[in-house]
């Protein structure tokens, strides 16, 4: 594997995000992980479609049937993609913009710009989430948000955080060596691209430590997944 | 107290000679005042202002708890510094599981992702 890695600079990751007042971040997870499986699959970056997935997905949690995709109100990934495979892919976020409400499906089939191949569930283990994420795009993860309200900059590395899972967002790269000046240390991290615009973090983007020291901070090794695509464009 | 010149919280606190942001409420009025301009926050009345005020006060307090708990990353005022966690949670949050469920979904399904060599 090599030291860094970052999908940013392959071109398998779209513009950053903003979800805006509504619990729909799963979707953006769901969407930017398909986004850079479309892009390895047809060498074109593809910006999906989350209102498709907030107004149309309502598929159930198997393990617990009484929790499924519900808009702004919560989902999950893997019940997207679930979604995804039965319906036949997403649709172009301009022929089905995002609006940050609850809205009735509009979903089209001739307009589906990415299809999901199949999808895996990645082991806990960081090496294979690097593996996964350098074989097959980035990866939609859950992670525990609570350092994320006041986050600003620099490698996230709390001595305290919780694996609670309550935020989905998207593993796009890592390094070897995000400077920890507290720590006189080099820290190796994950770089996670988040659904709360530009304006939030650094750029839109979020680093928390890895290795086996600090593995799993925040739950974030602990909800894994990875998609492959297939090019469902008629152009 | 020594306070380095960089981003971060210094490790010992002053507490003479300087009396902290947080007690001085000019201070955190201008501070709060900065905020509501950078993010174009706007409030429905001073009743709603004041609860607004007293929040960001309190996440300011949060920022600087969250500095000495994460020392390698910056942490302090964000869009969000007007929302109470339970307001930030409910508003910004939407993963609908918890680990257990999706391990217990996952375990042994076909959607296990096959062990990737990582050597070379």
């Amino acid at each position: 594997l090599p030291e860094d890695f970052d999908w940013r600079d392959h071109g398998a990751v779209g513009p950053v995000k903003n979800q805006g007042s509504c619990g729909s971040c799963w979707s953006f997870s769901a969407s930017g992980a398909l986004e850079g499986a479309n892009y390895l699959a047809t060498g074109k970056m593809e910006v999906l479609s989350e209102q498709q997935l907030v107004d149309c997905d309502h598929e159930c949690d198997p393990a617990e049937p009484d929790s499924c995709d519900a808009g702004c109100n919560g989902g999950l990934m893997t019940s997207a993609f679930s979604y995804l495979l039965k319906s036949g892919g997403l649709e172009r976020e301009k022929d089905y913009p995002y609006t940050g409400k609850d809205g009735t499906c509009k979903f089209e089939k001739s307009k589906i710009a990415a299809s999901v191949q199949n999808f895996s569930v990645v082991a806990v283990d960081e090496e294979q989430i690097a593996a996964n994420l350098v074989k097959y795009g980035p990866l939609a993860i859950g992670i525990n948000a609570a350092y994320m309200q006041t986050y600003i900059g620099g490698v996230s590395c709390p001595y305290i955080c919780g694996r609670h899972l309550d935020h989905g967002v998207l593993l796009v790269g890592y390094g070897a060596s995000g400077f920890a000046p507290s720590r006189f240390k080099e820290k190796p991290y994950w770089i996670i691209k988040n659904s709360w615009g530009e304006n939030w973090g650094d750029k839109g983007y979020y680093k928390i430590c890895r290795g086996s020291n600090v593995r799993n901070k925040c739950g974030v090794d602990s909800m894994v997944s990875t998609v492959s695509a297939t090019h469902a464009s008629k152009e | 107290a020594a306070a380095a010149a960089g981003d971060e919280e210094p490790l010992i606190r002053q507490v003479v000679g300087g009396p902290d942001p947080l007690d001085n409420d000019l201070e955190l009025d201008s501070q709060f005042l900065g905020f509501v301009q950078r993010f174009g926050k706007t409030y429905r009345d001073a009743e709603e202002h004041a609860h607004r005020l007293s929040v960001f006060k309190a996440n300011l307090r949060r920022a600087r708890r969250h500095q000495m708990l994460d020392p390698s990353a910056e942490h302090g005022v964000t869009k969000f510094s007007d929302l109470t966690p339970a307001e930030f949670r409910r508003t910004f949050l939407g993963l609908k599981t918890t680990r257990r469920s999706f391990l217990r979904e996952m375990a042994g399904s076909a959607h296990d992702a096959p062990v990737l060599p990582t050597d070379g």
